[in-house]
């Protein structure tokens, strides 16, 4: 899965 | 999901329960900043306003969840509750007015916002969470500075959240290496900097406090 520049994290 | 940064997250959980343990223990928010956790509160809610819109995974939409309420709670019983309410000192949390902080953070993330072209609302509320969160810790580093002595409990509470701020940098840098598809974003890599080199003069004290086993005390 790609990751949107860290906006995955909490 | 990497190592560091599930590290960092549990840490940030310990972080809240020691300060749960910590009011409830000694039944006062005496060196405790409540300005701090407002701050911490307005950063969660504009920052997770993707639970509504994006759907990652059950640990994460379960641990902003978990952030919000906690946070609420905390503010809730130093702000309402009794004992804390009354002996809550505002005098002693009196450093950075919120709108102080909330102030330029917006203008902030609406420049960089505009500059990126990311004109969402949404994107434009993450952004300014990203820089709030920076300046969050600083009412509680001041109070603990006007005490001097640091509760035990306090200090374990600082002390985790920064690990938490130090483990997200190295769940950075592993994931720069290991992700093919990950975006840098340099505001979130400054201000994350940022944010835990404001601990670092806390992590020296505490170390060293414990290291030769006596009491946590900052210098004037």
């Amino acid at each position: 899965a790609d990751a949107d520049e860290a906006k995955d994290e909490l | 999901m990497n190592i560091f940064r599930f590290a960092g997250d549990m840490s940030h959980v310990v972080s809240i329960l020691v300060l749960l343990l910590r009011l409830r223990s000694s039944k006062s928010a005496v060196g405790i900043s409540l300005k701090t956790q407002e701050l911490f509160l307005i950063v969660f809610v504009t920052r997770y306003l993707d639970l509504f819109t994006t759907f990652y995974s059950l640990y994460n939409s379960f641990m902003k969840v978990a952030y919000i309420a906690s946070t609420t709670y905390i503010i809730w019983m130093i702000r309402f509750q009794e004992p804390y309410k009354s002996k809550y000192d505002a005098s002693q949390d009196s450093f950075l007015h919120i709108k102080f902080a909330v102030a330029p953070c917006a203008g902030l993330a609406l420049f960089a916002c505009l500059v990126k072209g990311e004109l969402s609302p949404i994107d434009i509320l993450w952004t300014f969470s990203i820089f709030l969160e920076a300046l969050a810790i600083v009412p509680q580093l001041f109070v603990l500075q006007r005490y001097r002595e640091v509760e035990n409990l306090t200090g374990h509470y600082v002390f985790f959240l920064g690990a938490y701020r130090g483990l997200y940098i190295l769940n950075w840098v592993y994931r720069s290496y290991y992700e093919q598809f990950y975006r840098h974003n340099w505001l979130v890599y400054v201000s994350g900097a940022v944010q835990t080199a404001l601990y670092v003069d806390f992590f020296y004290y505490y170390v060293v406090s414990k290291y030769y086993g006596g009491k946590l005390t900052l210098p004037t």
